[in-house]
């Protein structure tokens, strides 16, 4: 409420001041006006170089050198400002600020501690539940990354004790189980945080929506792999799921590679009661994905999609045959298990 | 976020050996 009590403090400050004439009254206001006005100019200000940050990463996610030497330097102020000003929005963009710092150098160490002080600094104030929310869901790709599996499910099982179910929060927070799932090996787990996404996947926006149909494609999979073994008759099926994610479609150096790798392993699926089909949807493929991969896969950033696309692409150029496959695609997955 | 694509790997291969 820092502009509500400098709007305030002006208009007190000048009814004792002019109208009243009561100079311990004035004096009191002036006072309370000068300290929440210095207040929020260091608010907009840091707040200023949030937002610089969090716009180029919503723009894109490839390193913008320049914005992080200039956001480096400017830690020390902002460290600064956390000490002096007790200012929960200060504070809390602050702490935000350091972590993307970190997000952008790749520092998964680094962001975890960030995420940690956060924690610890507003576990001693009145408000907890927001920031407790924010910096420990923001430690949960970190653990990921760095394969503290149990770290991770025990962050995500904070979390969702944070929120209320059909949330945004609370959507967001199983796509991590999800993730967590497919990474930890634990795909059981997978498959028990989709099960109650899906009855809300009516009320998301159309990013969320998708980006939750694509994680339901891949359950999908290791369904049909055995990996997981459903406690409900599941159908999948891949002509609709194609129709259902049009905006992902046309990310082409984002969401459309998980797309692309849906088809053909779903192809690979239906090889099994379709042989022909699914060989012949997958070799019709080929010259397109190939077009894709050198058109659209091109940064440092996408190398790994770039090398398992490649890896793909050498099933239909194998003709099916796995040993065949498992050669032509050996350099790149060497490359891509180093990289 | 790199998919967790060894275990893709895997079983697209597992599939074709089937």
């Amino acid at each position: 409420f820092l502009d509500l009590i400098v709007l305030c403090a002006k208009k007190l400050k000048y009814h004792y001041g002019a109208i009243v004439g009561d100079r311990k009254q004035y004096r009191t206001y002036c006072e309370l006006f000068e300290r929440y006005n210095e207040m929020m100019v260091i608010s907009d200000r840091v707040e200023g170089y949030y937002l610089d940050i969090a716009f180029e990463f919503a723009q894109s996610k490839s390193i913008n050198e320049e914005l992080l030497e200039k956001s480096k330097k400017r830690i020390p102020e902002v460290e600064a400002y956390i000490r002096e000003y007790d200012n929960y929005w200060i504070h809390m963009l602050g702490f935000n600020i350091f972590g993307l710092v970190k997000q952008m150098e790749s520092d998964y160490r680094g962001l975890l501690e960030v995420c940690q002080q956060a924690i610890e600094h507003f576990g001693n104030g009145s408000v907890k539940r927001g920031p407790l929310f924010n910096f420990t869901y923001k430690q949960i790709p970190c653990f990921l990354q760095l394969e503290m599996y149990s770290e991770a499910r025990q962050a995500i099982h904070t979390c969702l004790r944070l929120t209320l179910e059909g949330t945004y929060n609370w959507i967001i927070t199983l796509e991590y189980q999800v993730m967590y799932g497919f990474h930890s090996g634990d795909f059981q787990a997978a498959y028990e945080a989709i099960k109650p996404i899906r009855g809300y996947l009516d009320k998301m926006d159309p990013a969320t929506r998708e980006q939750c149909l694509i994680l339901d494609a891949y359950v999908h999979f290791f369904i049909g792999t055995g990996d997981i073994i459903p406690t409900q008759p599941e159908v999948f099926r891949p002509a609709r799921f194609m129709n259902e994610v049009p905006i992902f479609s046309k990310d082409k150096a984002g969401h459309h590679i998980n797309i692309l790798i849906l088809q053909i392993l779903h192809s690979l699926l239906k090889r099994r009661t379709q042989p022909t089909l699914a060989e012949n949807e997958i070799t019709t493929r080929r010259s397109a994905l190939e077009m894709y991969v050198s058109r659209h896969l091109r940064g440092e950033y996408l190398k790994w999609a770039r090398l398992f696309l490649r890896m793909l692409i050498q099933i239909p150029a194998g003709y099916f045959n796995p040993v065949n496959v498992r050669m032509k695609a050996a350099k790149d997955a060497e490359l891509l298990k180093n990289a | 976020e790199p998919a967790p694509y060894a275990v893709l790997w895997d079983r697209a291969l597992m599939l074709l050996e089937e």
